[in-house]
């Protein structure tokens, strides 16, 4: 029997919409340290990892390892009947066809249940090396969001360069180019609001906007994203999942093949 | 430039 149940819902919610729309279908991997999640896009260029840490669930219950196979745009649709302060629990019987999803009003008497059908995938799972990067930027997600959007309406390509504390965006296009720069910021107040960027060397590399803006879908999850970049490797772009506590839940691990010059 | 797919960097386990 697996249960996993959410008090607060929204972040179910939040990490579906962040990957329905990169990935069709995919096999949550539930264990007893948690439910996780890695597919790749249609197109084999990115890839998404997520992970929902047990303890991080107000109750969770997985007596053995279980594979949930599923079309995540079903499973986003029957989300989007639950309401944002609403408590989700997902079950699963050992060996069954469906996972229900139990939706619960906050101090209402109402509860909604829906089932949603379970496939077999055959999923190729990456082993992803556990290597230091180059350099490792920290910034609000809201403005990395705003950055991938503006520059994609001057082309499909973003170059990301970084030297001493500073990092750059770069697109051209036929219309023009455009680039943005930030800097790293002294100590803020705020730390949601501060860029902080550690670099081992410089690095100039291109990666293809139109993913990057599906990754900018899981802005809503994490005020500060994370970017870690290696000459001729993936862009990792991680955003963490905390609840509103503050304590850590999990992640979602975006992972994005370079643009390489041949 | 060319587009590199994923697998080409992360090996199938």
């Amino acid at each position: 029997m697996f249960e996993a149940k959410l008090i607060q819902g929204a972040i179910l919610k939040k990490i579906l919409d962040a990957i329905k729309d990169l990935v069709n279908e995919a096999s949550w991997d539930c264990s007893s340290q948690g439910m996780s999640l890695q597919a790749m896009d249609t197109s084999h260029v990115s890839l998404v990892a997520v992970q929902m840490k047990a303890d991080g669930f107000d109750k969770y219950r997985c007596d053995r390892s279980v594979t949930l196979g599923m079309n995540l745009s079903s499973l986003s649709k029957i989300l989007k009947c639950a309401g944002n302060d609403d408590t989700i629990t997902l079950k699963a019987p050992d060996d069954g066809d469906k996972i229900t999803l139990v939706f619960e009003a906050k101090n209402e008497s109402e509860t909604s249940e829906y089932e949603v059908k379970l496939m077999n995938l055959d999923s190729e799972y990456l082993g992803i090396p556990d290597t230091p990067y180059s350099v490792n930027v920290k910034m609000p997600s809201h403005k990395f969001q705003r950055i991938c959007r503006d520059l994609q309406q001057i082309g499909d390509a973003v170059t990301i360069s970084c030297a001493k504390d500073s990092i750059r965006f770069a697109a051209k296009g036929d219309l023009g180019s455009g680039t943005v720069n930030l800097c790293q910021t002294a100590s803020a107040d705020k730390p949601e609001d501060s860029v902080s960027i550690s670099m081992q060397e410089p690095i100039i590399q291109s990666f293809a906007l139109k993913y990057l803006n599906h990754f900018a879908k899981a802005t809503p999850l994490s005020p500060q994203v994370s970017l870690s970049l290696s000459p001729d490797v993936p862009l990792v772009v991680e955003y963490s999942i905390t609840d509103d506590d503050g304590s850590d839940f999990g992640y979602i691990r975006y992972y994005l093949a370079p643009k390489i010059d041949e | 430039m060319s587009q590199k797919t994923i697998a080409h960097f992360f090996n199938a386990r």
